[in-house]
């Protein structure tokens, strides 16, 4: 488009110059480059009509063929970085990964929680997608506030055995993605009782559905939940277990242990049981970050493309010579590339924290959790609302799905709930601030 | 906040900011300086905190009030605390990155890119803070709103430039408004043509309902 062409030879800099410069910790540009140009050069892109033309199931289906298409695919190019091989399969799935819990709360869990039994038994089955997880915490009338969590996990000395159940229908496991469908094998966080004391929330590994079958098993009322805004493909589920019986040896026993007389000893400190959150939390800011950069992307591209009224000459304007066009997107222009570089800070201070030793990462721990908390509010908030004011600028056509600024903002209105709303998250900044 | 009173050291450089002594500035004259933007915003945040301590300092002595019911009461003034410290935080991210580079041409424009963001930040709706605190006066903020539309004016030549830099694959766009190649009117029909309604030219709900009724 020669407008386009024009505006690309009045730059006054080294587009990738830039490119290497804003990404030059995190994102790793070249590496990234590459992996996600292999992944969309696959042939099965070619088969199917854009996601928004198909309906729910067909929808779903898609994307698990894609998924483990995908999943084959990065063995075959033997892309074992967790990292770049979220990359990967990300850009082969339009981000909607049909296993992307199981890679990213479930096997992570896991690693963290599990003794080294349990990690010799689970994790090789995890990572060959033998089994696939997803992580139950949240439930129908319980968010944020994890200490009222009702699921119950209680000692059996007779069977050596756990019985779990969710006693009211307020503890119905609720809103985990790819539950619905898709998970076999859940963490379930659950309050334990042995010797008649409540010892707190702990996690569970729970086979939920048949592997040969996929039917649930008994005892297990697994769904989908309702229709959401957007998020098709998440799969989000609820589960209900009736006295289910699970193996002692099915809690992960890292943190916290139940010996064969079912007495409780706890074996580190029980703030780490929230540290898969912490790395989903942290990931959310670059998520977010992206995302708006996409939106303005997109937004500003078209503005510069497209013309409309007329100059006192009689000529088209070209829309992003207004200045009220100006006014609405070099602000999120400005803010995404200020949230890319925030992340950047805080991603350094993470990984500073995660190489600490142990009692370091604890002392630490308030800082990270409480700047991820705020970063994470900040960023999905204020790229939901800039996501939208793209979507505006845009006209009638930033209102087609087709124009990806209908789904940009879906993702991130979702974000501004999950994984803590954003005035919870905001009031642990604050409580932290009032400490130091 | 107590630590820093104490000339305690804070575990933690994200705060470090509350060490800090120097409160006034002549803003007029540092417009230009862009360390003094990550400064006004650090000087605000301090001194809400600053505040809201000395607050809650009096009504723990004054009343029987517990903590969390204290909390509970103060708890909107508290997420605009935790507001002003992240937006602290990004601006300092954000200067602190970019006043590494070492091209200038890029460093000119992710200097502009702070500016704006810093000014626009501002003006946005917390002025009434930075007027509060007398850290910015009337004159100063109408200064920043010429400055805005300045730093626009300057940006937008590289508009398109600096966002082909976030190198995102049209794949990864996926949207016909955002192509990298600009044809997005040949975009928007090739994907209105997709769209299985157009498979026939007859929608069956034609043949089913509205013939009849347009026969009668």
């Amino acid at each position: 488009n020669v407008h386009l062409l024009r505006e690309r030879q009045k730059t006054t800099f080294d587009i990738e110059k830039l490119t290497q410069f804003i990404y030059s910790d995190y994102f790793e540009v070249d590496a990234r480059r590459k992996l996600s140009r292999q992944a969309y050069d696959h042939p099965i892109h070619d088969t199917h009509l854009p996601l928004e033309y198909l309906d729910s199931n067909d929808y779903y289906e898609t994307l698990v063929r894609k998924s483990i298409i995908a999943t084959d695919e990065a063995e075959k190019l033997g892309i074992s970085d967790s990292k770049h091989l979220m990359w990967y399969l990300g850009a082969f799935t339009e981000e909607r990964v049909a296993f992307s819990l199981h890679l990213r709360m479930f096997v992570p869990t896991i690693v963290m929680m599990a003794t080294d039994e349990q990690y010799q038994q689970y994790l090789e089955l995890a990572k060959k997608f033998k089994i696939i997880g997803t992580y139950c915490q949240t439930e129908l009338g319980h968010g944020s506030d994890l200490r009222r969590l009702e699921t119950i996990a209680v000692f059996e000395h007779s069977s050596d055995s756990f019985i779990i159940d969710t006693p009211t229908i307020t503890a119905t496991k609720f809103w985990p993605g790819y539950l619905g469908r898709t998970a076999n094998y859940v963490i379930l966080m659950a309050q334990l009782y042995t010797n008649g004391k409540n010892c707190g929330l702990q996690p569970f590994l729970v086979q939920i559905r048949d592997f040969n079958t996929h039917e649930p098993l008994p005892g297990i009322e697994v769904g989908e939940i309702s229709g959401r805004l957007a998020h098709e493909a998440g799969d989000n589920g609820y589960l209900r277990l009736t006295n289910v019986r699970i193996p002692r040896n099915q809690m992960l026993m890292r943190l916290a242990n139940v010996d064969r007389n079912g007495n409780f000893t706890r074996l580190g400190d029980s703030r780490l049981v929230y540290a898969t959150m912490l790395t989903m939390r942290v990931s959310l800011c670059a998520y977010n970050a992206i995302l708006l950069a996409r939106a303005t992307t997109i937004a500003i591209r078209y503005s510069a493309v497209r013309y409309q009224g007329q100059n006192d000459k009689g000529n088209e304007m070209q829309i992003l010579d207004y200045p009220l066009q100006q006014d609405k997107l070099f602000p999120c222009l400005a803010t995404s590339y200020a949230f890319i570089c925030s992340f950047s800070r805080l991603n350094q201070i993470y990984e500073n924290v995660m190489a600490s030793k142990p009692d370091e990462i604890l002392q630490q721990l308030p800082d990270i959790h409480s700047l991820s908390a705020g970063l994470k509010a900040m960023t999905s908030s204020i790229s939901e609302r800039m996501s939208q004011i793209c979507r505006l600028s845009c006209g009638g056509h930033g209102y087609l799905i087709s124009s990806g600024l209908v789904g940009i903002r879906l993702i991130l209105d979702a974000g501004c709930t999950y994984e803590g709303d954003n005035s919870v998250l905001l009031q642990q900044t604050a409580k932290y601030l009032l400490k130091m | 906040y107590q630590q820093c009173e104490n000339g305690e050291e804070l575990i933690s450089p994200t705060v470090a900011y509350l060490k800090e002594t120097a409160t006034i500035f002549s803003p007029i004259s540092n417009i230009s300086n862009l360390e003094y933007y990550c400064k006004i915003f650090e000087l605000r945040a301090r001194r809400l905190i600053k505040d809201m301590y000395t607050k809650l300092l009096e009504i723990a002595a004054s009343t029987s009030q517990s903590p969390y019911e204290t909390f509970l009461e103060n708890s909107i003034e508290l997420v605009h605390i935790a507001r002003c410290h992240m937006e602290t935080f990004i601006i300092r991210s954000f200067y602190d990155k970019i006043k590494v580079t070492s091209d200038s041409s890029v460093q000119n424009i992710l200097n502009q890119l702070f500016e704006l963001f810093a000014v626009y930040t501002l003006l946005q709706n917390q002025t009434y803070d930075f007027v509060k605190f007398t850290i910015l006066s009337a004159d100063t903020i109408e200064l920043l709103k010429k400055r805005y539309q300045q730093l626009c004016t300057k940006i937008r030549p590289n508009a398109v430039g600096l966002v082909d830099a976030f190198d995102f694959h049209d794949k990864e766009l996926n949207s016909v408004l955002g192509q990298y190649d600009g044809d997005v009117y040949e975009a928007l029909l090739e994907r209105a043509r997709l769209n299985p309604s157009n498979k026939t030219k007859i929608h069956p709900a034609w043949n089913n309902n509205l013939l009849s009724l347009m026969k009668e």
